[in-house]
């Protein structure tokens, strides 16, 4: 474990917090993307099927814990809560996340370490994670003003991989043989999807003004 | 031999 990857997984814990404490809270999950939400489920369950399985560390196990709860439980919220769900964009929010999925299964089914179904499901996953931030882009496009929450969110999702970036450089340089482009790319692609998102953002801050992004 | 890599990343 090193600085980076640390600062990552704290900042990918916060985003998720975050989400949740808006939803939880203020019962409202305006501006929040439920396609979004639902392929990041997919992606912990694609991703953690070895929870079980493989022990790394309770650090490891209990974050993957984490994860697969706080994202299934959003979905439940923004699905059947009856409250946060009259808050929810449907007209908004169209992205069809299946032109997102099949690519990455397509992808992952040739592009893998191995070919066995973990694998697989493992690659898939992070094709997934990678273009999963998109339909909630989209929305953000849509919907004029931003609240502070979900701007806060979609910073801090985008930060915690590119904290991950640092991670794997470091990794790179202190470890042998520690070569894994699969994650390396689509790590990269998908912090670079946030790069006009995190410019707006920086704007806004640094001008102290509404967080809105051009249409 | 091929090694596969243990996923000890979240």
């Amino acid at each position: 474990m090193n600085i980076f990857r640390l600062a990552g997984d704290m900042t990918h814990l916060m985003s998720v917090l975050v989400l949740l404490l808006k939803i939880h809270t203020i019962k409202s999950c305006a501006g929040i993307s439920l396609k979004t939400q639902e392929l990041y489920a997919l992606v912990f369950a694609t991703r953690y099927l070895d929870i079980f399985t493989d022990f790394i560390s309770v650090y490891n196990t209990i974050m993957k814990l984490i994860f697969l709860g706080s994202s299934f439980s959003i979905v439940w919220y923004m699905r059947r809560h009856k409250l946060v769900r009259r808050s929810y964009d449907k007209e908004q929010d169209t992205f069809r996340h299946f032109f997102l999925v099949l690519p990455c299964l397509l992808l992952a089914l040739v592009m893998n370490e191995k070919f066995t179904f973990k694998e697989v499901m493992w690659a898939f996953s992070l094709y997934l994670e990678a273009v999963a931030i998109l339909p909630q882009l989209v929305l953000l496009q849509r919907t004029k003003n931003i609240d502070n929450l979900t701007g806060q969110y979609v910073f801090l999702l985008g930060a915690y991989r590119a904290f991950y970036i640092f991670n794997w450089i470091y990794r790179y340089f202190t470890e042998p043989h520690y070569v894994h482009w699969i994650t390396w790319i689509s790590g990269l692609v998908q912090t670079l999807l946030y790069a006009d998102f995190f410019y707006y953002y920086f704007n806004s801050w640094k001008n102290n003004v509404k967080l809105h992004l051009p249409a | 031999e091929e090694c596969i890599h243990v996923k000890d990343e979240l």
